[in-house]
């Protein structure tokens, strides 16, 4: 988990990082 | 009764098909970068000779760390994308993260074919569209070009939004990946992917071939991004700390070892 901390990050959250 | 049966199950199936294709063509538009009417609006300015020699003089460090960032700013839009096809949520997590390393950035290069100027074979890149000399920093002149190849011959293909989004889809859900922990479950969200895709090619009317010639772009696509992938680590190899220390983390863990 610790190896793909950004993904899990971005597939876990609802409200995306990107503006979009 | 049979025939009910078959019939009924054959038009459960293609209303399944059309929701499908509709949620991913939705997605795809929903998650790309630049929308239709920003692309209508564009000016499709290119750099002049003055600002490619700019980037032409930049170390190559600069120009990797620029490309890193413009690369991992698309692959979040495509991340977005991939969270929205049906299914894509309901594999585990091991799996999401596996089609995402290996397919996003394939992903990526499709939707380079929206930014696309096939008569000044130049790409939008950093405010203006870039030929490929703008890349020369990096110095990976053949995958540049290899990439630039890629994108002519899929613009030639003219596909409508609506096949470029379920084509992203297919491509995103390979079920042949490795690492995959349930290949099954993944084989047919991306069976379904390729029914879609090929009943909107058949509703657009375009021609019997288009499916096998996409289907060569699949392993175009794969070389592309592997060859991204060894020239990567050449480039660590001899600047490892400006990786460590100035690429984007997300690009890190998509493409790091």
């Amino acid at each position: 988990k610790e190896k793909h901390k950004i993904l899990h990050q971005l597939l876990q959250n609802s409200t995306s990082p990107v503006d979009l | 009764s049979n025939e009910d049966t078959v019939s009924t199950a054959s038009m459960a199936s293609t209303a399944e098909i059309d929701h499908l294709s509709q949620i991913v063509s939705r997605s795809h538009l929903e998650t790309c970068q630049y929308l239709g009417e920003e692309l209508q609006q564009m000016s499709w300015q290119s750099f002049v000779q003055e600002e490619v020699e700019t980037y032409q003089s930049k170390t190559q460090e600069v120009m990797w760390q620029l490309c890193a960032v413009k690369i991992t700013e698309a692959i979040q839009y495509v991340v977005e994308f991939a969270k929205r096809i049906d299914g894509f949520m309901e594999l585990c997590q091991n799996d999401q993260i596996v089609l995402l390393k290996a397919g996003s950035l394939e992903v990526v290069f499709i939707r380079m074919c929206r930014l696309f100027d096939s008569q000044k074979n130049a790409v939008y890149f950093d405010g203006k569209f870039a030929g490929p000399d703008v890349f020369r920093a990096l110095g990976c002149d053949d995958l540049i070009s290899s990439v630039f190849d890629f994108a002519q011959s899929l613009c030639s293909l003219h596909l409508t939004e609506d096949e470029l989004a379920l084509f992203s889809a297919f491509v995103l859900l390979s079920a042949d990946r490795s690492w995959l922990q349930d290949k099954l479950q993944v084989e047919k969200l991306q069976q379904k992917t390729q029914l879609a895709l090929q009943h909107v090619l058949q509703k657009n009317q375009r021609e019997e071939g288009l499916l096998t010639k996409l289907r060569y772009k699949v392993s175009v696509l794969r070389s592309l991004s592997s060859r991204h992938t060894e020239k990567l680590s050449a480039f660590r190899v001899v600047h490892s700390d400006i990786v460590r220390t100035h690429f984007p983390p997300l690009y890190k863990e998509l493409f790091g070892a």
